[in-house]
Order: structure tokens, then C-alpha cells, then sequence
């Protein structure tokens, strides 16, 4: 799994993601 | 060379030019991201999975990502008609999705999603055990699997207790969902080895 737009890797989003790091930010 | 990507978030149309490589990537991308990410807010809103370790929480989603978006998306699999409905829109029948190279494991999809079809979950039932499809304590590397494994057992007695509610004259249909779970590792396992040859070819 990695998401190519970004350079992140299923880890990555699932870290962003459980730190709530993804909301002051758009996709 | 062009490429298709038989994955039901994948941004494939019928009858579209070519893609390269990372045409393919890019467009799965744009769907791939946000449905992790949904993935980890329905974990974050199972109760006690916040008190996991941070850790744990990772390497169970980890684990278990694939796992859950297979049980949400297992009914996009249309059993009777032998096809698969994106995401996009677009629907494909078996043999378009095996010529792409989707042959074994497109059929155990269909075989696990005509399986958990057959089991008539209510909404309520497939959120506890998609809850349970991810909190699994026997995934490797867990820091606290004590911890995961009283939270797992919390789960299965809520699940088990709602099908017997639900169903009180088919005892069977708890078992029977328990058993789905293997299938869901199998089914992980295949799809890491089909992605793996994706990325070497």
C-alpha cells in the first residue's frame, strides 16, 4: 500500500490520521 | 505500457485510453487515502480502542485495513451477476476483472462476499464485527496484547449476544460469522501477494 500523490505510505495516512493531522489541511 | 488496476477504488472506466503506471497510481491514490482514513475514525469510535496503545492502534489498522474495507465493500460484489461495482460507478463481470489478472483472488471475494450476503447482517451486527475484524490480538507485534485481547473478547460477547438476540432460533449463524474471519486473513494475504507483483511488474 502507498499513496503516490503524497509519498505516504499506509502507515503514514493511518499516523496522520490518528493525530487528527489531516483536518488542518485540505486533501 | 498501460495498465489496469482491478480494485474496486480504483478510478477505472469503461472504454478509457491507456494509463501508464502512475496515471493508475495516482488515480487510486484520490481514493485510497480517504477511505484509510475512514477506516481509522470507525476505529477511533470503537469503545477502548483509544486505550490502546498509540502503537497498537497502528499496527492493527495496519493489519487489519484491507480487512475491513473488504467487509464494507463486499457489497459491491454482485453474486448473482457475476460483477463488481467500483467505487466509480462502472461495473465489470467476472471475466473482464479475470482478464485484468484478478482471477483467484477476485473469486474468493466473491465466494467470502456471497458468504457474508447469506448471513443478512443488520447494519448494527456488521459494525461490531467489522470492530472485531480489527481488533484481533493475535496480529504480530502487538506491545500490549493483553490489553487488545480483553477488548477483543468485549467485542465478540457484544456480537454474540446481538445475533442471539436477533436470531434466537439459529444458533449457527454466530459460528458462522466467526467463521468469515479467517477467510478475511486469507484474503489479506492474497491481496499482499497480488499488490507485491503489481509493484515488481
Amino acid at each position: 500500500f502507498a499513496d503516490p500523490a503524497s509519498n505516504l505510505g499506509l502507515e503514514d495516512i493511518i499516523r496522520k490520521a490518528l493525530m487528527g493531522s489531516f483536518d488542518d489541511k485540505p486533501d | 505500457r498501460s495498465v489496469h488496476l482491478a480494485c474496486p477504488m480504483s478510478a477505472l472506466s469503461r472504454g478509457g485510453p491507456p494509463r501508464s503506471v502512475q496515471e493508475v497510481w495516482e488515480d487510486f491514490s484520490l481514493s485510497f487515502t480517504p477511505a484509510v482514513r475512514e477506516v481509522v475514525e470507525f476505529a477511533r469510535h470503537i469503545p477502548g480502542f483509544q486505550d490502546l496503545t498509540q502503537q497498537d492502534q497502528v499496527t492493527l489498522l495496519k493489519a487489519g485495513t484491507f480487512e475491513v474495507l473488504m467487509v464494507r465493500f463486499a457489497s459491491l460484489f454482485d453474486v448473482r451477476e457475476r460483477s463488481l461495482r467500483f467505487l466509480s460507478g462502472a461495473s465489470y463481470s467476472l471475466p473482464e476483472l479475470q482478464a485484468m489478472g484478478m482471477g483467484e483472488l477476485l473469486g474468493s471475494m466473491f465466494d467470502f462476499s456471497e458468504k457474508l450476503a447469506s448471513l443478512n447482517l443488520s447494519q448494527e451486527e456488521l459494525g461490531i464485527f467489522t470492530a472485531l475484524v480489527l481488533v484481533s490480538a493475535d496480529r504480530s507485534g502487538m506491545e500490549n496484547a493483553s490489553l487488545v485481547e480483553q477488548l477483543q473478547e468485549t467485542l465478540i460477547r457484544a456480537l454474540r449476544s446481538l445475533i442471539l438476540k436477533n436470531s434466537p432460533n439459529d444458533i449457527s449463524r454466530f459460528t458462522k460469522l466467526l467463521l468469515r474471519l479467517p477467510d478475511l486473513r486469507t484474503l489479506n494475504s492474497m491481496h499482499s501477494e497480488k499488490l507485491l507483483s503489481f509493484r515488481v511488474d
